[in-house]
């Protein structure tokens, strides 16, 4: 499951 | 992905390409500093880390890949090509960025949301970022004529991150509700720092004036 900091940004 | 979070990496994607349209077509680095540079370098190889092991799209990727070949491309323009190399400010470009990587790193080991490799690199490369302009902010003091694509660039790097701002307001309003101090205070300092070049830049392009900072 994604932390809940996605770190999905750049 | 919301529309703040596209133009932010779209206006970051431009700043790159007015620094790589300088330095390929006029063959020069004049008034650009190389400190900055390779803090970004930096920036993008501890920031970017999961690169391998995590997938979240292709734009993704792609985009990480296209921001660490541009900055390591860019530094190898300024240190090694023999035409550039030789258009590098390098008695101005004299900040000793050492001390940023060096006082990021400290708040990192300090200041961080879990202690392990990873996070704490990622919260190093956040806090690296924000000060990484620093050395191109002096730089720009010490040039007597800034030339337009410079200026420009350093506009579109500062508006980035700004729209990033606004990307982090949308989510916390309209996705998770969870608060991410480090990023968001961490841009908001960076975006601060960009406060009086940006009053001088809309101002000379208001007037139809050259750009120029004061000392």
């Amino acid at each position: 499951a994604q932390d809940p900091f996605t770190k999905d940004e750049l | 992905m919301n529309l703040f979070r596209l133009l932010g990496d779209m206006t970051h994607l431009l700043s790159i390409v007015v620094l790589l349209l300088k330095i390929r077509t006029v063959k020069s680095c004049a008034g650009i500093s190389l400190k900055t540079q390779e803090l970004y370098v930096i920036v993008f190889l501890t920031r970017y880390l999961d690169l391998f092991t995590k997938y979240y799209s292709v734009y993704n990727t792609a985009m990480k890949l296209v921001f660490l070949g541009t900055s390591i491309g860019i530094v190898w323009y300024m240190r090694y090509h023999k035409v550039v190399k030789q258009t590098y400010s390098k008695d101005e470009d004299t900040f000793k960025h050492y001390f940023l990587i060096l006082l990021s790193i400290i708040l990192a080991l300090l200041i961080h949301r879990a202690f392990d490799v990873i996070e704490v690199l990622w919260t190093f490369s956040l806090y690296l970022e924000a000060v990484a302009i620093l050395p191109q902010l002096v730089l720009l003091q010490k040039s007597r004529n800034i030339d337009t694509l410079t200026g420009d660039y350093v506009f579109l790097l500062g508006a980035y991150r700004a729209l990033y701002i606004l990307n982090w307001v949308y989510r916390f309003l309209m996705e998770n509700h969870k608060f991410r101090w480090i990023p968001w205070i961490s841009g908001l300092v960076q975006t601060a720092l960009y406060a009086d070049f940006f009053y001088y830049y809309i101002k000379s392009w208001k007037n139809r004036e050259k750009l120029k900072l004061p000392a």
